[in-house]
């Protein structure tokens, strides 16, 4: 069983959450988008078992979630005007 | 409670959400 895209996307995972602390969010977003879709590909296309499947899928939702947030924080921060002197 | 019955149908929907910029 190829598991390299297993360990792919759990190097991925943990760049991105490294990114995400070290406060590069664009390039954390990047990386949690990544490593779902490589978890992903595991899930559908490399057989684990059932318990495996769910968690690897637990762990995408989580990621996803967190991927939102920076999405949502970088859209914000592009929009907030300089800020004009008054 | 979400994380734990996430499908993969939406994981996807959730990434092409995150990917169209």
């Amino acid at each position: 069983m190829a598991n390299n895209n297993l360990q792919k996307a759990i190097d991925l995972a943990n760049k991105a959450s490294e990114e995400d602390k070290a406060k590069n969010y664009k390039e954390a977003l990047r990386l949690y988008e990544q490593s779902v879709q490589y978890f992903l590909h595991v899930v559908k296309y490399e057989a684990q078992g059932e318990k495996a499947k769910q968690s690897i899928r637990a762990k995408c939702a989580d990621y996803l979630d967190r991927a939102e947030q920076l999405k949502e924080y970088l859209k914000k921060a592009e929009k907030q005007p300089p800020t004009k002197p008054v | 409670a979400k994380a734990s019955g996430i499908s993969d149908e939406e994981i996807e929907r959730q990434l092409k959400a995150l990917g169209v910029d």
